[in-house]
């Protein structure tokens, strides 16, 4: 609704009512928003969160921020926290299948993917678990044994493992699968998979533009 | 920068805070719960581009005072009123995959306005 009897001080055009102009900007705050983080339309959660699950891991995170390296010619960076889905588990192994947005298409790297893990261990004992990532590669149906990481385990609590390109890569494209192997008599599935607030989660540092920026000199 | 005051018809900064309740966005962004986003509003009569502490840089005052040479005699110029300093905003949100994705979004906060 224009207000003829106005002018837009800066531009010389008409202005918009009150009512017309909060709108307005709404829209271009959401809008604005939308296209700086790449999307097409507000996300709809799908799979909920549990509260426990969020505050634990937001205090990671903080953690993590605070041990982070400042980098000079940074461009917009992501911080993404990926909650594990347990996959096809036996007494053995447990399998974690994390998602990621795909987004090769927007020139975002994943810089550094980094998995914590909560376990639980009866006191003086010590666990070792085999970390192995795992992905589909194209025209083949099964999982193929890409890296592996050992983690040494000597007291309960939340221990973090940075995992390599391969799953950086992984990441990158969506889908990142790791089969957790404990090894020794001590380890269990509960020791690891322990309640809803321990739930296992991929930490992700993802920088916008990454292939295709350039560097003047 | 200037905020705005009253009656002033000067360029300056009109605040403004999108709150995320309002707009419905509450549910998928888990921090802030809004953000000032601000916007500039106001005249730049021609003698007030380029003005040191108004303009955005040296460049900008050079580029102002060749502009308002080639455009002297006309009533309006070309000088607007625009964001002169901007400052990121942080968020904290879910993503479709229910991920957690914390960024910080550059240029979203007005912080002062000038004469473009």
């Amino acid at each position: 609704t224009l207000r003829a009897d106005s002018q837009c001080p800066a531009c010389g055009g008409p202005t918009l009512d009150l009512e017309s102009q909060r709108e307005l900007l709404h829209d271009f705050a959401k809008r604005s928003i939308l296209d700086k983080l790449h999307l097409r339309q507000r996300p709809t959660l799908g799979r909920p969160v549990s509260r426990s699950a969020l505050r634990t891991a937001l205090q990671r995170l903080r953690e993590l921020s605070q041990e982070a390296l400042l980098e000079d010619d940074i461009g917009q960076e992501y911080e993404i926290i990926s909650f594990a889905e347990t996959g096809l588990s036996n007494i053995n192994q447990i399998r974690l299948d994390f998602h990621f947005p795909d987004r090769n298409s927007g020139g975002m790297e994943i810089q550094q993917a980094s998995l914590m893990l909560f376990m639980q261990l009866p006191p003086n004992s010590t666990c070792t678990v085999n970390v192995k990532v795992l992905m589909l590669r194209p025209h083949d149906t099964n999982l193929t044994l890409i890296a592996q990481h050992l983690l040494e385990v000597d007291a309960s609590g939340w221990h973090q493992i940075f995992l390599g390109p391969e799953a950086q890569a992984a990441c990158s494209q969506g889908h990142l699968t790791l089969q957790l192997v404990p090894e020794g008599q001590r380890a269990h599935r509960s020791d690891i998979l322990g309640g809803t607030s321990h739930r296992p989660f991929v930490v992700a540092r993802v920088r916008v533009g990454g292939k295709h920026r350039v560097r003047r000199r | 920068g200037i905020d705005c005051q009253g009656g002033s018809r000067m360029c300056c900064r009109q605040e403004f805070f999108v709150d995320f309740r309002e707009i419905g966005w509450q549910d998928w962004i888990i921090q802030p719960e809004g953000y000032a986003m601000n916007f500039c509003t106001g005249q730049c009569p021609l003698h007030v581009a380029g003005m040191p502490g108004i303009a955005a840089s040296f460049h900008t005052a050079v580029f102002n005072l060749l502009k308002a040479n080639a455009a002297a005699g006309t009533a309006r110029g070309g000088s607007c009123c625009v964001p002169t300093i901007r400052r990121p905003l942080s968020l904290l949100y879910y993503d479709k995959d229910s991920n957690i994705v914390k960024t910080d979004i550059p240029d979203m906060v007005v912080e002062a306005c000038g004469c473009s």
